[in-house]
């Protein structure tokens, strides 16, 4: 396993996460 | 006094028209004043605080190419020069925060800070999962079963532990290593390898490795 893209993905992955929660948390 | 300054200045920094509940900063203020200590309003007081110290630690203190991270009353740096050079970057920190309390503990052999493990190799940082040694000690693991894992199907604790392992481990040799932590960690809980081979093929394929 690459293990480097891995983490990248995970790392993008996390990222939009916290940009939807953020989305949500000012809509809200 | 200085938690004081750093809540005013936090409150008017993040609220735009100065008002909370229709009171003014002031008045918030002079009903914190003298009756914070031992308060449920302490713990995000300090927190405001150290905000404020972080950045001043971080941009006039450590070097851009080292690592500060802090936790509530916990923090971790890296240091890439001298000793004697740390030594005046802590005095250096003590004068200018006298309140702040510091114990100081080095990474000589591995510690954990929260739940990562933090180490080093001849002066390489590492990084992994912390596995507290009481979770392995079987007298306790029914009760700790229940509180790790409660109301939870295997796969989201499968995939919550691979998400934790890929986020802590600094290398491809430490994420193999706790991978397999967390096969054995299964199969004490009497579940079978299988589940653990179709939970990883599908975590892999879901991040397109």
């Amino acid at each position: 396993v690459n293990y480097e893209k891995l983490r990248k993905h995970v790392s993008i992955y996390d990222k939009n996460r916290a940009a939807a929660k953020k989305e949500r948390s000012e809509n809200s | 006094g200085e938690a004081i300054n750093a809540l005013e200045n936090f409150l008017n920094t993040y609220i735009p028209d100065h008002l909370i509940l229709g009171m003014t900063i002031d008045t918030i203020l002079q009903l914190i004043r003298g009756s914070a200590s031992g308060s449920p309003l302490t713990i995000p007081l300090v927190y405001i605080y150290f905000f404020y110290t972080d950045q001043i630690i971080m941009n006039d203190l450590i070097d851009k190419n080292e690592l500060f991270v802090r936790y509530r009353d916990e923090a971790f740096i890296t240091w890439n020069h001298s000793e004697q050079q740390l030594s005046s970057l802590f005095s250096i920190a003590k004068s200018r925060f006298p309140e702040v309390k510091w114990h100081i503990s080095s990474i000589d052999y591995p510690i954990h800070f929260v739940d990562i493990k933090v180490g080093h190799n001849t002066g390489h940082l590492f990084t992994g999962v912390y596995h507290q040694e009481m979770f392995y000690n079987d007298f306790l693991s029914s009760e700790l079963n229940q509180l790790q894992n409660p109301n939870e199907n295997i796969w989201n604790w499968l995939r919550k532990a691979l998400l934790k392992a890929v986020r802590y481990c600094c290398d491809s040799v430490m994420f193999h290593s706790e991978t397999g932590e967390i096969q054995r960690e299964l199969l004490r809980r009497g579940h079978s390898e299988h589940i653990f081979d179709e939970a990883l093929d599908e975590f892999y394929e879901d991040f397109g490795v």
